[in-house]
């Protein structure tokens, strides 16, 4: 475990915990997407179907399990606590699902390093992982007005994947690991489809306004 | 050995 990738999951899991410190103090979930959450927790019960069978470190099983408990648990606070709920956009929500979690199921059956069920899955876990965020980004786009948590949890959320990279760029050249250009492809599209957000939040940083994207 | 297997990342 490089620094690098130390980060990166640090800077994953604050963006957990920022989002549940919104939904469990503020009791709000004004501005984040269900959509997205959703599509997470798919992303997680996907990639780890090795949990409790491939066993790297108890660093690994922790945080796998904090991952799993997280994003089911914002899906179960956002659709079934009964004040969080109603702070929900539900009516700027409107991401359909099925058009990112078919297509990536299609491209892992197609595109993948073995084609075993555990590994298909793994795959479709990266594709959906790398465009997951897009019913967020859409949700930020409609509401305009974005509160300092959620910007705070979407920068993180971005962050952590970029961080990511800089570790593969790492352990490649210290490490007989290399991860596979599927990984690379999916963690650049990820941070890609981020790059505009973060602009934006640096820019709202720089000037020390409060963070609104263009219309 | 190299390679992305096992998954050791999250």
């Amino acid at each position: 475990m490089n620094i690098f990738r130390l980060a990166g999951d640090m800077t994953h899991l604050f963006s957990v915990l920022v989002l549940l410190l919104k939904i469990h103090t503020i009791k709000s979930c004004a501005g984040i997407s269900l959509k997205t959450q959703e599509l997470y927790a798919i992303v997680f019960a996907t990639r780890y179907l090795d949990i409790f069978t491939n066993h790297i470190s108890p660093y690994n099983t922790i945080m796998k399990l904090i991952f799993l408990g997280s994003s089911f648990s914002i899906v179960w606070y956002m659709r079934y606590h009964k004040i969080v709920r109603r702070s929900y956009d539900k009516d700027q929500d409107t991401f359909r699902h099925y058009i990112l979690i078919l297509p990536c199921l299609i491209l892992a059956l197609l595109i993948n390093e073995k084609f075993t069920f555990k590994e298909v899955m793994w795959t479709f876990s990266l594709y959906l992982e790398a465009v997951a965020i897009l019913p967020q980004l859409v949700l930020l786009q409609r509401t305009r007005n974005i509160d300092n948590l959620t910007g705070q949890y979407v920068f993180l959320l971005g962050a952590y994947r970029a961080l990511y990279i800089v570790n593969w760029i790492y352990r490649y050249f210290t490490e007989d690991h290399f991860v596979h250009w599927i990984t690379w492809v999916c963690g650049l599209v990820q941070t890609l489809l981020c790059a505009d957000f973060f602009y934006y939040y640096f820019q709202s940083w720089k000037n020390n306004m409060k963070l609104q994207l263009p219309a | 050995k190299g390679g992305s297997e096992p998954h050791d990342e999250l």
